[in-house]
C-alpha cells in the first residue's frame, strides 16, 4: 500500500552487512506525489563505479543514482548525507554486496517521504500552454483573460469565431494583431454580402506573418478562404503568398484561421470589398445593346433592340426589343430570347394569279406574283415582285403592301374572225 | 345577223347570250356586262351565258352561266308602257352587274371600252365586227353564233332608209348623236335577237389587234340595210362611274 513515508535500512544495520547479498525495496507513495529519498547514514565499501557493493536508486527504469563509500552530513544542521527527489510516485532501491565485507561496513539508513510534485516545473515539459497552478497531488492550467481552456485542460485558445461581416467593405485581422496570435485556436469568420456581389479579399504582403510551412510544405498555422466549392489557401509564412486580390466569385466567404500550439507570429490583416457580379457581354446576333458598356455588372439593365428585319417572339407576339437584367448569379435574365428574322408567312393568294413559292418566308425573301396569261395581266406594271420586309409584310415597290391585281385582258379574241370570200 | 358567217365564240369571246329575251351583250369586265337598255327593260333578272358558240339548251347546260346581281339602265332611257311602239332608242344602254366574277379563258374574255380621245370616235368607213344569235334572212334566230364585218356609215344613211314595210315610217324615229349608223353593204346587218351585242372596232392605238366596243346593237328600220348602234364612247363616264360606285372591293 502506498505510504506517505518510510524507512529503509540495509541488512543487519547498524551491524556490518552480510556478504553476497542483494535486496531491493519498492517504494510507492500516493499518486500525485513525488518521493524525497534521503540517506542519513551511508557506509558501503568503496569501489570504482561502486562495482563491489552499492545502493542503487532506480526510477521508471532509469538509474537516478548509485552510492558507495562513506558520506558525512554536509550541513551540520541536517543529518542528511545524500538525497534524491523524483517527481514520480514510485522508486526502487537496490542494495548489493560482493563476497567480502572484511572491514565491516555498516550499510545505510535511508528515509523517504511523499513530497508534493510541482508538475508545473518538475518536468522537462510545460504541461500548460499559459499558466500552471500546482497543488498537492496535482496541477491545473489556467488562461489569460479572453482565452479559454481547451478540453485537454492544458492548452488555451481564444473565442475568435462567429463574426459575420456584412458591410460592403471591411477589415478583418487575426486576434491580437499585430501582437502574436493565440495558439491552439480555430477562428472562423464569415463575410456575407448581398447576393449579386462577390467578395474580393485583399491581403498586402506585409500584413501577413504566420508560422511558416514545415519541410513538407504543411502549414502549422494557416489561413484559408472558402467560397462555395472553391478554396483559397491554406496560406502561411512571412509575407502573403497568394495574389493581392482574391476574387471569390461568391457573396459568402468563410475565413478559417487555424493555429497549433507553437508560434509567435503577429498574424494577418485583410481588407475586403463587395464587387458587383459581372455578367458576360453575350453576343446576341442581329441586335443592338443599349447602353453599350465594356463591362456589365449585377443590376445593370440593357435594352436589346433587334436589328431591322429581326424580332423577338414571346409566345405569338413579335417584339422589336426586350430588356435584360444582370442577375445576382451572373447570368442575364431573358437570356433565352433571341432576335430572329421576321417571318412574313406564306404570300397571300390572289385571284387569277399566283405567287411563286418563295422557298423561304423570312426577312429579305422575295416572291413573284404572276397572272394567268394570256387572259389576265397585272393591273400595274412592275407590281409582281414582293420583298419580305422587316415589319413582317410582303411589300412591292409600287403597291406597297397591297396585293397585285390580275385583270382580264380585253379585246383580244383567241381566234381572229375571218370572213370567207363569197 | 344578216349576211356574215358562222363564227366561233373564240372569235367573239366577249359575246354574252341572253336567253330571255333572246339577245346579246358584251362582257366588259369580270363583273359587268354591257347591253342595250331595251334588252333588259322588261327583264331585270336576266340569265346569261358566256363561252359557248352554240346556244342550244342542252349545250348551254354545260356553258358558263352568269347571273345578274343588279341591272343598271341608263337614267335617260325612256321607259314606255308599250315598248313595241318605241320610236326613241336614245340612251339605249344598260349595265348588268354579275353576282360572281366570270373566269376568263380562250372562250371568255372581255372587250375593251373605248378611250375618251377623239381616235375612238367611229369614223365613216371604219370597219367593225358584230356577232350574235339573232335573226338571219332565213331564221328567226340561230343556234350557232354568227359574225359579220361592216363599215360605219353616216347617220343620214340610216335616216334615209325606206323600209319595205309601209307601216314603218323612218321619219318618226329619233336619231341622236348617241347613235352610230353602220352597215349597208351587201345586206350585212344585225337584226332582232342580236340586240345588246358589241359593234367592235379595232383599237387604233394598239399594234396588235385589239377590239373595243364602239357600239351596241340597238335598232334599225329594216334588217339587211343600215343598223343603228348605241355610241358607247358617249357613255364612258356613266359606265365607269356606275362600275366604280357598285364595285364590291371584297370580291374585287
Amino acid at each position: 500500500e502506498p505510504t506517505m513515508y518510510g524507512e529503509i535500512l540495509s541488512p543487519n544495520y547498524p551491524q556490518a552487512y552480510p556478504n553476497e547479498i542483494e535486496k531491493s525495496w519498492d517504494i510507492e507513495v500516493p499518486e500525485g506525489y513525488g518521493i524525497h529519498l534521503y540517506f542519513t547514514h551511508l557506509d558501503i565499501e568503496l569501489s570504482e563505479n561502486c562495482a563491489y557493493d552499492s545502493v542503487q536508486i532506480m526510477s521508471r527504469g532509469l538509474q537516478e543514482g548509485i552510492l558507495c563509500g562513506q558520506r558525512t552530513n554536509k550541513n551540520r544542521s541536517s543529518p542528511i548525507v545524500e538525497e534524491f527527489q523524483v517527481p514520480y510516485n514510485k522508486l526502487q532501491v537496490i542494495f548489493k554486496s560482493d563476497f567480502s565485507n572484511e572491514e565491516h561496513f555498516t550499510g545505510f539508513a535511508a528515509y523517504y517521504v511523499a513530497i508534493d510534485v510541482n508538475e508545473c516545473t518538475d518536468f522537462a515539459y510545460a504541461p500548460c500552454s499559459h499558466f500552471c497552478n500546482n497543488f498537492i497531488g496535482g496541477y491545473f492550467c489556467s488562461c489569460p483573460p479572453e482565452y479559454f481552456l481547451h478540453d485537454d485542460m492544458e492548452s488555451c485558445g481564444v473565442n475568435c469565431s462567429g463574426d459575420v461581416f456584412t458591410t460592403p467593405t471591411g477589415e478583418i485581422a487575426s486576434p491580437n494583431y499585430p501582437n502574436p496570435y493565440p495558439e491552439n485556436s480555430r477562428c472562423e469568420y464569415q463575410i456575407l454580402l448581398e447576393e449579386g456581389f462577390q467578395v474580393v479579399v485583399t491581403v498586402r504582403r506585409e500584413d501577413f506573418d504566420v508560422e511558416p510551412a514545415d519541410s513538407e510544405g504543411n502549414c502549422p498555422d494557416s489561413l484559408v478562404f472558402v467560397a462555395g466549392d472553391q478554396q483559397f489557401g491554406p496560406y502561411c509564412g512571412n509575407g502573403f503568398p497568394g495574389p493581392l486580390n482574391i476574387e471569390t466569385k461568391s457573396n459568402a466567404v468563410d475565413i478559417i484561421f487555424q493555429t497549433d500550439q507553437g508560434g509567435e507570429k503577429k498574424g494577418w490583416k485583410l481588407r475586403y470589398h463587395g464587387d458587383p457580379i459581372p455578367c458576360p457581354k453575350e453576343f446576341v446576333a442581329n441586335s443592338v445593346w443599349e447602353p453599350e458598356k465594356a463591362k456589365y455588372v449585377f443590376k445593370d439593365t440593357v435594352k436589346i433592340t433587334c436589328q431591322y428585319g429581326f424580332e423577338v417572339l414571346e409566345g405569338n407576339v413579335g417584339l422589336t426589343s426586350f430588356y435584360s437584367t444582370c442577375q445576382s448569379n451572373g447570368k442575364w435574365s431573358n437570356s433565352k430570347l433571341k432576335c430572329q428574322p421576321v417571318d412574313c408567312g406564306a404570300p397571300e393568294p390572289i385571284r387569277n394569279g399566283k405567287a411563286e413559292d418563295p422557298g423561304d418566308t423570312l426577312f429579305g425573301s422575295v416572291t413573284h406574283y404572276t397572272c394567268e396569261e394570256p387572259y389576265y395581266y397585272m393591273e400595274k406594271e412592275g407590281s409582281g415582285e414582293y420583298h419580305c420586309t422587316g415589319n413582317g409584310s410582303w411589300v412591292n415597290e409600287v403597291l406597297g403592301t397591297e396585293l397585285p391585281k390580275c385583270v382580264p385582258v380585253c379585246g383580244v379574241p383567241s381566234e381572229t374572225f375571218t370572213e370567207k370570200q363569197r | 345577223i344578216f349576211g356574215g358567217q358562222p363564227a366561233k365564240i373564240e372569235n367573239f369571246p366577249w359575246q354574252v347570250f341572253f336567253s330571255s329575251p333572246w339577245a346579246g351583250g358584251a362582257l366588259i369586265d369580270e363583273h359587268w356586262v354591257l347591253t342595250a337598255a331595251h334588252v333588259v327593260e322588261g327583264n331585270q333578272d336576266p340569265i346569261m351565258y358566256v363561252g359557248s358558240t352554240l346556244v342550244r339548251t342542252s349545250v348551254l347546260e354545260n356553258a358558263q352561266m352568269i347571273t345578274a346581281e343588279r341591272v343598271f339602265i341608263h337614267p335617260d332611257w325612256e321607259f314606255m308602257d308599250v315598248p313595241e311602239t318605241r320610236k326613241n332608242f336614245d340612251n339605249d344602254i344598260a349595265l348588268v352587274r354579275l353576282k360572281d366574277p366570270v373566269k376568263m379563258g380562250p372562250t371568255v374574255s372581255p372587250i375593251c371600252l373605248p378611250g375618251t380621245t377623239p381616235e375612238y370616235n367611229p369614223s365613216v368607213t371604219d370597219l367593225g365586227l358584230i356577232s350574235g344569235w339573232g335573226r338571219t334572212r332565213k331564221q328567226n334566230h340561230v343556234i350557232k353564233l354568227r359574225g359579220a364585218r361592216l363599215p360605219v356609215a353616216p347617220l343620214a344613211k340610216c335616216q334615209e332608209v325606206k323600209p319595205t314595210d309601209s307601216k314603218v315610217v323612218t321619219g318618226r324615229y329619233v336619231f341622236t348623236d348617241n347613235m352610230i349608223c353602220a352597215g349597208g353593204e351587201k345586206g350585212v346587218d344585225s337584226c332582232e335577237g342580236d340586240s345588246g351585242g358589241a359593234f367592235a372596232i379595232q383599237d387604233p392605238n394598239e399594234e396588235n389587234p385589239k377590239f373595243y366596243v364602239a357600239g351596241l346593237v340597238s335598232w334599225g328600220p329594216q334588217c339587211g340595210t343600215y343598223g343603228i348602234y348605241t355610241k358607247v364612247k358617249n357613255y364612258i363616264d356613266w359606265i365607269t362611274k356606275t362600275m366604280q360606285e357598285n364595285s364590291t372591293p371584297s370580291t374585287d
